[in-house]
């Protein structure tokens, strides 16, 4: 999985990390000090599809077939996350009470070819 | 840009300025935050716990450690398959007399969103009992929690939770699980829950606060939950 740098051509991951603090919402959410909402840009031209991508699904299961027997398709390919993993919270809710929750497929890890 | 035309190419939105994309970016994460935690807007913290308590039940709470990027390793961490919460919530805090028991009165504010089921899978109460000051005295001390319905402090009102020994040669915390009672009161959609404790020991309640020095040592709830299917929503199931 690439990661994007200044010029974006090929699909990579754009690192964003907020910190809490930068937005005034540290004061009620305890950990973590920000959130990594990191996402995925870029292009995927059709010789990239397929790579690393979600080669288990059954989108690229048809991309690969339609490749093989040299059929053209005007679809196109799209960048998404391959990995990503979840992000665990301690915060205050409205009764004050403190929360701590993990919030499945937060944090975009990694990101590939369809 | 595809083709030299600025933009998103599918979703037709202007190239933007740098600090524009940035102030989007921002209001993006804050709603996907809000709307992961079932959050309307972002609470508004009036009162703050003391930090000391604070920093106590967490520790309580979480055996676990911290990583680098802040993500909490819990050892008793919740299955990530569906979402489910942890809480720690603070009493209000009254010292009552019953009869001739002296005994610590807590109310707990639970709010639930219409329509949410929630379901505990454990639960405890934290109290921190002083050690007796009567050395010649039995080291163990009958601790009871009852639970009071509304609006009333008579005996009649009040329902014993559970009855416990406590070890009182040293002041330290000891927890009541209260699973039950607090899924029974959950599932009554009511919002507030008032619990009594009663460390009597001739008359002087040794679970209450009066006399301790330190603020880290008032008594909280923590409950494990998690949201419950709706059952009238339909659910597929994919092979």
């Amino acid at each position: 999985s690439l990661r994007c740098g200044d010029d974006v051509t090929v699909c990579c991951k754009r690192d964003f990390y907020i910190k809490f603090k930068d937005i005034q919402w540290h004061d009620w959410i305890i950990a973590p000090e920000g959130y990594h909402m990191n996402y995925c840009m870029g292009q995927c031209p059709q010789h990239l599809s397929g790579s690393p991508g979600i080669a288990s699904s059954f989108h690229a299961t048809v991309f690969s077939q339609l490749k093989v027997n040299g059929i053209n398709t005007a679809a196109s390919s799209c960048c998404v996350p391959t990995e990503r993993r979840p992000l665990s919270m301690v915060y205050f809710n409205s009764q004050h009470s403190i929360v701590k929750t993990d919030v499945p497929d937060m944090i975009v890890e990694s990101c590939g070819c369809t | 840009s595809v083709s030299g035309s600025p933009g998103c190419a599918s979703c037709g939105l202007p190239a933007m300025e740098k600090d524009e994309e940035q102030r989007l970016m921002i209001e993006i994460a804050k709603q996907q935050l809000l709307d992961k935690l079932h959050l309307k807007e972002r609470p508004n913290i009036t009162q703050t716990v003391p930090r000391a308590a604070l920093l106590t039940a967490l520790r309580k709470l979480h055996s676990g450690r911290v990583r680098q990027d802040g993500t909490l390793e819990l050892d008793n961490s919740l299955p990530t398959k569906d979402q489910g919460y942890e809480i720690v919530s603070f009493a209000d805090i009254n010292e009552t007399e019953n009869g001739d028991e002296a005994s610590l009165s807590l109310t707990f504010q639970f709010l639930q969103e219409h329509g949410q089921s929630i379901q505990v899978l454990q639960s405890s109460l934290w109290i921190y009992a002083r050690s007796s000051e009567d050395p010649h005295r039995d080291s163990r001390l009958s601790a009871r929690v009852y639970l009071t319905a509304d609006g009333g402090d008579s005996d009649s009102n009040r329902t014993l939770v559970i009855e416990k020994m406590l070890e009182v040669q040293e002041s330290n915390w000891h927890t009541f699980p209260i699973t039950r009672t607090l899924q029974a009161f959950l599932d009554g959609g009511k919002h507030r829950l008032r619990l009594e404790v009663s460390c009597d020991e001739d008359g002087k309640n040794l679970c209450s606060l009066e006399g301790s020095a330190h603020t880290s040592y008032q008594p909280f709830l923590v409950a494990q939950v998690r949201l419950r299917d709706n059952p009238s929503k339909h659910s597929l199931r994919k092979r």
